[in-house]
C-alpha cells in the first residue's frame, strides 16, 4: 500500500546541507504494523512527513495506494489526507482553543456525519483512551499525557486507512502505553488499516509485525517480528 | 532544600472541580536526585509547577530554600527562579524564532556574562548533548529528540541549585537517554545540584536516589535506592 524508492531529503541552511534521508527504499503492505525505530535526528519523523505529503522530498518517489506523493500539489495532498491518513504528531498539533471533544470531531467535519454521530464517534474514542471524563477540557487544562492521547483519538476517530503515529507514546507510562497501543494495533486488525509507527519505547514496538532500523537517514536493517498477538 | 506541606491543588472548571493534587508531603535533601513516577494524569507537572512557582497552590506550603514559595509575588518569583531554577518543561517551550545556540544563551543575559563568555558555556553544554552541529537550527528545524536535549542544555547551562526535570527523555531513543541521564547525574554531583525528575522512563529513573511513587494526586509510597554509581 506504500511503496517508497530512493527517497532523499536535504534541508539546506545557508552553507549547510542536512542529510535527512540519504536513499530509503521500502515497501510497506495493507494491514501491517511497521515500526520505524532510530537515534534521535535518524530521519524518522522526515520519513513520516514526505510519505503522508507534508513535505516535498528531494529526490525519489513514493507511492501511496498506487498514488504519486510527490507528485501531487497542495490542494490534492490535502484531499489525499482526508481521505485516507490519519496522523499523529510527535509535538500532538492539538487546536489549544478547542475541548478535547471538540479536536477529536474536526476531522469528522467534512464527510456529511450528522452532528450527533460525530460527538458519538468522538465520545467513544476519547473513553477508548481513558479520557471519557476530561472531553471539555482543553490542552492546557490537561497533562500531556493525555494531550498525547487526545491526538491519537483524533487520529483514529474516522478510521483511515493508513495511519501514521509519530512517538505516541512517548508521554505515557507503561500501563497506559499498553492499553493505548492494544487499542491501537486491535483497531488496526479490526479494520484493516495499515499503521506507520515511530517509536523509541520497546513496548511500543513489540505490537509491529516489522521493525524498521534506521541510522542517518538510511535503513540499517529490517527486523520481521511475530505478529503480536 | 524543599519541604511541601500538605499540599493541594484543586482545578475549578464550571461546575466540576479537578483534585490534581490532593495533600502531597515532601522533603527533598540538597544533592539529591529525586523522581516522580506516577500513572499519566496523576498529578507530576502540577507539582513541579507548584514548587517551581509556575501555578499557586489551592492549600499547603511549600519551602524552597526555607523561602515560602506559595506567599511570593509574580515579580519575587521571576527572580527566585532567575537565580536558583533551572527548568526542563514538558513540551520545551523553546523560543520558536531563535536558534539553538541563541535558546540557550537566554539565561544566561541578565547575569553579567560577556558574550563571549555566554556562547562559550552555551556551545560547551549543546555539544555534551550531542547538538554540536545544530548549533544554529531554529527548533522547527531540528527533531523532536533534539528540540527536547535543547531545553536540557538551556536548563542547565548556568549550573542552578535545583532543577526541575519534567520527562526529559520522554523524546529520546535508549542511547541517547543513557548519554543524558549521565550527563545530568554527573553534573549534580559535580555541582551540588538537586534534581526533581519527573518521568515514566525507568531508563531515567535508575538515576535517582528515591523515586516517589504518585497516583490521583498523592503519594503512594516512596522507594529509597541505591545511588546509581
Ligand atoms: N488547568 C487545568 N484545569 C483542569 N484540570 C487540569 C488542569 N491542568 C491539569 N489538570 C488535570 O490535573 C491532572 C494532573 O495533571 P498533570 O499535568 O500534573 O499530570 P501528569 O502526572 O504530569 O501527567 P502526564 O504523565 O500525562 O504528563 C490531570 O488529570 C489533568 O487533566
Ligand atoms: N527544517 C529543517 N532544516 C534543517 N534540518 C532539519 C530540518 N528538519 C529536520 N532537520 C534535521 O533532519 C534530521 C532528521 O530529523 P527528524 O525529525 O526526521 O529526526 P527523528 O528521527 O524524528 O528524531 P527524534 O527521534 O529526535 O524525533 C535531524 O538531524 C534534524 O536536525
Ligand atoms: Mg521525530
Ligand atoms: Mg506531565
Amino acid at each position: 500500500i506504500i511503496k517508497i524508492e530512493n527517497l532523499k531529503k536535504v534541508y539546506r541552511m545557508g552553507q549547510e546541507k542536512v542529510y535527512a534521508l540519504n536513499g530509503i527504499n521500502l515497501d510497506v503492505v495493507k494491514g501491517e504494523i511497521c515500526c520505524l525505530f532510530g537515534t534521535s535526528g535518524s530521519g524518522k519523523s522526515t520519513l513520516l512527513n514526505l510519505v503522508a505529503g507534508l513535505e516535498k522530498p528531494t529526490r525519489g518517489s513514493i507511492l501511496v495506494k498506487n498514488i504519486p506523493i510527490e507528485k501531487l500539489n497542495e490542494k490534492q495532498l490535502a484531499k489525499f489526507r482526508q481521505k485516507y491518513v490519519g496522523f499523529i504528531f510527535q509535538s500532538y498539533n492539538l487546536m489549544p482553543n478547542l475541548t478535547a471533544l471538540e479536536n477529536v470531531t474536526l476531522p469528522l467535519m467534512f464527510k456529511g456525519y450528522s452532528r450527533k454521530a460525530r460527538e458519538k464517534a468522538a465520545v467513544k474514542m476519547l473513553k477508548a483512551v481513558g479520557l471519557g471524563n476530561r472531553l471539555n477540557h482543553k490542552p492546557n487544562q490537561m497533562s500531556g499525557g493525555q494531550q498525547q492521547r487526545v491526538s491519537i483519538a483524533r487520529a483514529f476517530v474516522e478510521k483511515p486507512e493508513i495511519i501514521f503515529a509519530d512517538e505516541p507514546t512517548g508521554n505515557l507510562d507503561t500501563k497506559t502505553t499498553e492499553e493505548v497501543m492494544e487499542l491501537i494495533a486491535g483497531m488496526a486488525e479490526q479494520y484493516g488499516q495499515t499503521i506507520l509507527l515511530v517509536s523509541h519505547d520497546t513496548e511500543a514496538s513489540d505490537y509491529a509485525d516489522r521493525i524498521v532500523h534506521i541510522r542517518d537517514g538510511e535503513i540499517e536493517r529490517i527486523e520481521e517480528k511475530e505478529k503480536y498477538k
